[in-house]
């Protein structure tokens, strides 16, 4: 554990949060992907399966439980609790097209070939594209409220921590996984314009909405 | 042991 991956876990939880408290105040989850969440909640089930066969460190076992919590709350509250409020029409991005290709990728190209292995890969290529329906619905919608942007930020902003927490762990302990990196970049690369947008509107105090 | 054999991260 390093500064930067402790500050990377904090961002991703700190986005998740945002996210589940702007929609409980709000009692609405207009704006937000529900398709997104849905990878998220496929993301960490699949990754977290380790959770009955290894044991890291507490603090792992609890950022897990808390991940995958707070992402199956998020999506019942998306379809369930506040499902009136969800804007389907705008959230069309076709997600199949990402879980059946990735799904193939992690089978073909992984670390070993085992049940774990296979899902603990597809989870990280999934991951790495689950924010393109939200991305796509803002841009579609060309709008996006001010705490949806502070969640899209966090949530970038934790993968990019790990990228220096990889360039860190690799210069201190020889240690680096080029699967997670590469996915890691991919999923970062992603966000370069939001961030863009973000640094230049969201904190100069404007809403942001997006060029068409 | 390899590795990928703990994946330590979240």
């Amino acid at each position: 554990m390093n500064i930067f991956r402790l500050a990377g876990d904090i961002s991703h939880l700190l986005a998740i949060f945002i996210l589940l408290i702007k929609i409980w105040r709000s009692r609405s989850c207009a704006g937000i992907s529900g398709k997104s969440q849905v990878l998220f909640g496929m993301v960490f089930l699949t990754r977290y399966l380790d959770l009955f066969t290894s044991f890291i460190s507490v603090y792992n076992t609890v950022m897990k439980v808390i991940f995958i919590l707070a992402t199956l709350v998020t999506i019942y509250l998306v379809f369930f609790k506040f499902r009136a409020t969800y804007d389907s029409n705008n959230d069309t991005f076709r997600a199949e097209l990402l879980v059946i290709p990735i799904a193939g990728l992690a089978v073909l190209v992984n670390h070993e070939f085992s049940l774990f292995e296979i899902l603990w890969t597809f989870s990280i290529y999934l991951e790495s594209v689950s924010i393109m329906p939200q991305l796509y619905m803002i841009s579609k919608t060309g709008e996006a409220e001010t705490i949806t942007s502070h969640y899209l930020f966090a949530l970038g902003l934790y993968r990019g921590l790990y990228i220096v927490n990889w360039v860190w762990r690799y210069y201190t302990e020889q240690f680096y996984d080029w699967i997670a990196i590469v996915a890691g970049v991919v999923q970062t690369l992603l966000y370069c314009d939001f961030f863009y947008l973000y640094i230049t509107k969201v904190i100069k105090g404007k809403e942001m909405s997006l060029p068409a | 042991c390899s590795e990928y054999d703990s994946h330590d991260e979240l």
